[in-house]
């Protein structure tokens, strides 16, 4: 049975994609086989991000690791019910079709509440939330009182997450692993920082996830999108390594560690 | 005839919402009645923003400035022609009202390809792109060669913006002005951020947008949300400003002075 790792944050650009494609990066390394899905099927930032990667390979002739893809198509049937039980239909195959084969799963859902989506939400057993140190998205998952701080209820995708959690406990399978990782966090905004920080503590105990170490700012995690290349792959590329990239590697390593995915070292 | 400003890009987190927000701040100072719809259905930052502006404003006996405000509603016929037929005579009604009364429109809207947000962008005088300062975000509007550089053709985004164009042609309203401003952008990063700001001016003249100035990634862009407050409120609100605020200020100024916006001082 392979372990389902989904990706999801229905704000955007809190870093889904970013973080699916330094997952697999790590996950790769370790020799696992890992399938993919790309659920964002307009913009399919995590599959042109793989795609890179493989003309990459292909124009250097180096043999870099990349996962077994699976794409969907949205259902074109005119009735929403019809389209919506041919969508189930697809992704329960594709999701078949890869456990066949790999050890890991990993699903990149949209910024959007697609139907496909709220799919790979009940069937993750990881289920990983980024999200910008802001109270803009902090706004999604709960409502905060403007004056005491206090949270005052659960928001859109918290209440997604939680449909999905009954779905899945309905199914009779275990319980999903939801964790929340903070990304493209500054140095600096002492104040701010703090302020989302103790939020999203106190949210955890409330919501039922538990909040791992994240990702700093840093053009590393972005800058080589074109070779579909991660700092992971650096040393094999030949690069010497600046503090920037030894600390984002940290970062990915304690996040990795914090996942507890089965059968991982760190 | 109001004057219709649209925040649109597909890809999320690119920063709509927020300068919808800071927009409406700076058009309203100057006295404009300014009318808002938010199509971000399920999130609606913008107008969760403006709910928190008006709930300070309750909150503290202070009269700020607030525009006229239509939420619309997804259709729930299962029928997707049908679905879409009531979307747009919903939108175009709430157009209609707020074009009686305002010398304005903003029209935020969602990180995803809705009908709304197609009717939007068919709609808009003014369309405001704004984009990160990343080649992951410029995927969306063209796909670049990792080797040379060169654009290789249009993405998902400028296809549907070239849609809009076209039906905005077909009937008879004069040309949008597209504008793309860059976001979140950092004092550091000097080589990535020359890369992108190159692919950007050579791809204006490609597909016809103009480059105007953007925002630098800064917390007092996002830290009053709860408030409901944007830093150009602040005077009035008895705060001292820092170096960051002036600057800040700045940029507000010359992206709305490059705006053109009709009957508008700077
Ligand atoms: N830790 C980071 N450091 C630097 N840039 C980052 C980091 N994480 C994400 N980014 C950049 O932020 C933007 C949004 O990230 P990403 O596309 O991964 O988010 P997303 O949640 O998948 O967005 P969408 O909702 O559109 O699917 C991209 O331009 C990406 O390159
Ligand atoms: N110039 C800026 N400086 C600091 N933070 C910013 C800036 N612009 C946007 N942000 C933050 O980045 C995140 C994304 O911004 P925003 O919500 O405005 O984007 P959006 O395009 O409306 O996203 P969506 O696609 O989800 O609608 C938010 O957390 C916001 O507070
Ligand atoms: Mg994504
Ligand atoms: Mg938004």
């Amino acid at each position: 049975m392979a372990h389902v790792i989904v990706t999801g944050n229905e704000k955007g650009g809190s870093g889904k994609s970013t973080t699916a494609m330094h997952l697999f990066a790590a996950i790769a390394r370790q020799g696992f086989r890992v399938g993919a899905m790309d659920l964002d099927l307009r913009q399919t930032t995590f599959f042109r991000y793989l795609e890179n990667r493989e003309a990459f390979a292909r124009r250097t002739g180096q043999d870099l690791s990349l996962p077994e893809r699976i794409g969907l198509q949205p259902s074109t049937l005119r009735d929403r019910v019809e389209a919506e039980a041919e969508e189930e239909r697809w992704f329960t195959q594709a999701i078949a079709t890869l456990d066949a084969s790999c050890e890991f799963i990993l699903i990149d859902c949209p910024g959007a509440d697609s139907f496909y989506s709220q799919m790979a939400h009940a069937s993750a057993d990881t289920l990983i939330t980024p999200i910008n140190d802001s109270l803009v998205d902090f706004d999604l998952l709960a409502r905060m009182d403007p004056e005491t701080g206090r949270v005052l209820g659960p928001s859109i995708y918290s209440e997604m997450v939680w449909q999905a959690r009954r779905l899945r406990a309905g199914a009779g399978l275990k319980p999903v692993d939801w964790v929340v990782l903070r990304n493209r966090m500054s140095h600096i905004d002492a104040r701010n920082k703090r302020k989302v920080g103790d939020a999203l503590e106190h949210l955890a105990r409330r919501i039922g996830y538990r909040l791992v170490p994240g990702f700093s700012e840093r053009v590393i995690f972005r800058e080589m999108f074109l070779n579909g290349l991660t700092l992971l792959d650096l040393r094999d590329q030949g690069f010497a390594f600046s503090m920037s990239h030894v600390a984002a590697r940290q970062e990915i390593r304690d996040l990795v560690r914090a996942l507890n995915l089965p059968g991982m070292a760190e």
